[in-house]
């Protein structure tokens, strides 16, 4: 049986908050080692690689492979109900029909239960091999999100080019074009001001922005993200956690002529 | 308007 136990609710809150609005339904898989996700969006433009490692929880318990199947706009029907720093318990037999979740309140004056029904979930699943991207920034969530955002309202696209000058995102749309060029930012009292760009040959990919937007959503879970980009391969975004646990969003590029 | 390519032309499925 699972029963994994986390110390502030908030952080499977935000987890299905940032992935909620690309994949709707999707198993939770689990094991010794964590929580994890794969799933892609119904276009197959992108993919949601969840991973809450048992270092997360306190305590974790899963003996064998459970898969529990949930559809997100439920299972956030049920979180709503607990408060960010409520002690959040989830709780599955070995072949689940149902999904346990406790919130308690942190002066222990109030307890809440749900069971969540659970669906069977047939997904389709992708091998992403370990990769050696091309170029890594990472930058602080925060101004990855405006870069999207300021540049989404003009265009739909973005060209991302990573060289040894900075790293430049740029549009074009009906209106005119606009970019953005980073330099490397080092802030020894504030690391996570940081853009440290980290790069073996320049790179230069076209991306929906819409996607990278919805991206963005995770910005909650970490103060800092890093972008993987390769020529040959899908963007890897991604939000690193407390634990090791981590929320990666994949995405693949468009084509130019 | 530049083509979308989807997931599966870069990653296995399996």
């Amino acid at each position: 049986m699972l029963e994994a136990r986390l110390e502030q609710a908030q952080l499977l809150k935000k987890v299905v908050d940032a992935i909620k609005d690309l994949v709707q339904d999707c198993n939770f898989d689990c094991n010794d080692s964590g929580i994890a996700l794969q799933a892609m969006d119904n276009s197959h433009v992108a993919l949601v690689s969840m991973m809450l490692k048992a270092e997360s929880f306190n305590p974790f318990r899963c003996d064998r492979n459970i898969a529990i199947g949930l559809n997100l706009v439920s299972l956030t029907k049920v979180l709503r109900a607990a408060q960010n720093e409520d002690i959040l318990t989830l709780k599955a037999e070995d072949a689940p029909d149902s999904l346990n979740l406790t919130f308690e309140s942190s002066d222990k004056d109030r307890i809440s239960e749900y069971d969540l029904k659970l669906m069977d979930i047939d997904q389709e699943h992708l091998g992403i091999p370990d990769t050696d991207y091309s170029a890594t920034i990472s930058m602080p969530s925060a101004e990855f999100k405006r870069i999207c955002t300021d540049l989404m309202a003009m265009s739909e696209s973005v060209t991302i080019e990573a060289g040894k000058d900075g790293i430049k995102f740029a549009c074009n749309g009906d209106i005119g074009n606009g970019s953005i060029t980073l330099r490397t930012v080092q802030d020894v009292e504030n690391k996570e001001n940081n853009i440290e760009i980290a790069l073996t040959e320049p790179v230069s990919l076209t991306f929906s922005l819409k996607y990278l937007v919805n991206f963005c959503k995770a910005q909650n879970l970490s103060k800092t993200v890093k972008l993987h980009i390769s020529n040959e391969v899908p963007l890897l975004v991604e939000y690193a956690m407390e634990g090791g646990s981590y929320l990666r969003f994949y995405l693949a590029p468009k084509i130019g002529d | 308007q530049v083509p979308q390519i989807i997931l599966e032309q870069y990653y296995k499925s399996g």
